[in-house]
């Protein structure tokens, strides 16, 4: 299974609508600090279901809507769709691309959908468990995992292991 | 439970050996379950970059700590893969020749793995396969662009000229 | 004791808006004193980068994070000085324009304060006024050697010729 | 008053007696990593009195001695000695210069001197108070220190600011 395409709507400091489209083996993301290489790693776990709005850098799930700019107001819903080719045929469902979408509104309710049909956070869960894909803290490593994944408490990588397991 | 948890602890641990070899071009480190029950034990790790002695983790070097961290996180990505991994400037504590190793690794994964890899690193984005911009010409409002690397390893916006 | 820390915090909140606006070229930071005493009460930081509306510290960065924390440690070091100032690979997290600002910065100090400066960073390098390189030939023991940077402005060590 | 040399003799990765001079303006320490040069910050900090193992990334002060190599053995002392030249005449005392010692033995027990002479840290303490030099926070910035000084809890902060009040 491939990811396609990562589009934005609205996310971070994303406010107009933006597509990135992936191919197979290395994609690089470059940029000046604060430009925004972070936010698309976010969006990327937004979408897959990330409930932590800490683990998003924000202290409530509205803090990934857009809120504006010194020239431009904030706006109110968050949207971010993310699109799997079924190469190889993991996913259970009969189709060849499975689009993952999630939405916020300034109230904080986040709706979910599979190509487009409207679904629970669970049904998404569902739909990739055990493909590999969903919350594995082990497949986006950044910067602070080094503490984490070598402190003297080993709790971090407890929870990496059960989660391999 | 247990059982599986033993089972990958295992596997984990046989592949930590060896991605941190690589990463180290020599050294030891290993894993290692302390107390009885594995599912409450503490996890230790050990490691001995090649001609140290072994010592505590914490006496190691900012770039021998991202290193052995890394080895750890892609033996476990190893035994239990994902079909993406994102990395976010891990590069950064490291020294040119630790990157180079780093990158190799990278490129050892098959093709199915799709890595996006943010960095600020020229060599690290010479080695990509496909090469995105972010930037933020308005202030606070992001926008993606093609870029390419110039013959000095810069990245620059590949500008489209409008054909006449 | 508790008018030397207002105006301790005075002064640092002062400079802080400074070199914030030098480092970030614009933008604003602040320090606030919550609560009723100067003593016990909170130090907020607040920052917004030019351009951005204001938001927590955390929604910021890797790179603008960094760049506050050097901009308030510079801050208080502008109100009392030592003689010398350690920077350990403060410029990992920071992309070119940003060094930039940075080691422009470090520049304006007089050359009464000593900077010594740990670094993997080639533009860093260059700014310094003496370079030395450590190495580790036989593993585990470190040397210490002179070391320029070639044309490319890659370190290199400098290798006394011994005179026939 | 300017930082004139440090002299390493079996501190961490440094078995064989080392020297670095220090000129005004700005002096940058490169290598690979692991090479040695936060070590020697270490020592810096360790010289001017440093009690805090952890501080020094050890478990206790004896993790400071050269411990061996595959080729080498442990070694019982590690020894640094800061001299600073007296310019501005800050320092109370009347020399020009000024050379601090300090040398730790397995035992843990730390000896201090001043221009050869047997001190007490506190007495070292003395000498360069409210010169800028010693335990200032802030005249060592590593990678952490952005966490701890931008973080929720504004202890760190708070400790900084004492120090330079
Ligand atoms: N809800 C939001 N609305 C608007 N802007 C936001 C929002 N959340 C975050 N931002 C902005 O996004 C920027 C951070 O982007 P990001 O973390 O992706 O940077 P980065 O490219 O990873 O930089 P670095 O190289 O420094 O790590 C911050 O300047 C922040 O103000
Ligand atoms: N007591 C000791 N005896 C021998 N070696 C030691 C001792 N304490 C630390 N070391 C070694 O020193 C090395 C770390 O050195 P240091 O932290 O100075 O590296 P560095 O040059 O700062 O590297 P980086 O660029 O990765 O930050 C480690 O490999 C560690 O094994
Ligand atoms: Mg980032
Ligand atoms: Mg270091």
């Amino acid at each position: 299974m491939l990811l396609n395409k990562l589009e934005l709507l609205g996310f971070k400091s994303f406010p107009q609508r933006l597509k990135i489209e992936f191919g197979s083996g290395i994609t690089c993301i470059v940029g000046p600090n604060g430009c925004g290489k972070t936010n698309i790693a976010d969006a990327i776990r937004w979408a897959l279901g990330e409930q932590s709005a800490k683990a998003l850098r924000g202290g409530s799930m509205g803090d990934v809507i857009f809120n504006g700019t010194a020239n431009r107001k904030p706006i109110g819903m968050a949207e971010v769709t993310l699109t799997f080719s079924n190469s190889g045929s993991l996913l259970p469902l009969e189709y060849d691309e499975i689009a993952v979408n999630r939405r916020v509104f300034r109230s904080g309710v986040s709706e979910y959908s599979l190509n487009k049909t409207p679904c629970r956070l669970k049904d998404i869960k569902d739909v990739f468990f055990d493909t590999g894909i969903g919350s594995h803290a082990y497949s986006l490593i950044e910067q602070e995992m080094v503490d984490h994944v070598l402190s003297d408490n080993s709790g971090h990588r407890r929870f990496l292991f059960e989660e391999a397991a | 439970a247990s059982t599986l948890f033993l089972e990958t602890f295992n596997s984990v641990q046989q592949k930590f050996r060896e991605t941190f070899k690589t990463l180290f071009e020599g050294g030891d480190a290993e894993l290692r379950l302390l107390g009885e029950d594995p599912l409450e034990g503490e996890i230790e790790v050990v490691a001995r970059p090649r001609g140290k002695s072994l010592q505590s983790l914490n006496l190691l070097s900012g770039g021998e700590r991202a290193l052995t961290a890394i080895a750890l996180l892609f033996a476990i990505y190893l035994v239990k893969p994902s079909p993406f991994c994102i990395l976010d400037e891990v590069d950064a504590p490291l020294d040119d020749a630790n990157i180079h190793r780093f990158l190799g690794m990278l490129k050892t994964f098959n093709k199915k793995t799709q890595f996006i890899v943010i960095t600020h690193n020229k060599r690290t984005m010479e080695a990509a396969d496909y090469l995105y911009g972010i930037t933020m010409q308005e202030p606070g409002v992001s926008k993606v662009v093609s870029v390419r690397l110039t013959d000095a390893g810069e990245p620059e916006e590949v500008v489209e000229e409008a054909v006449a």
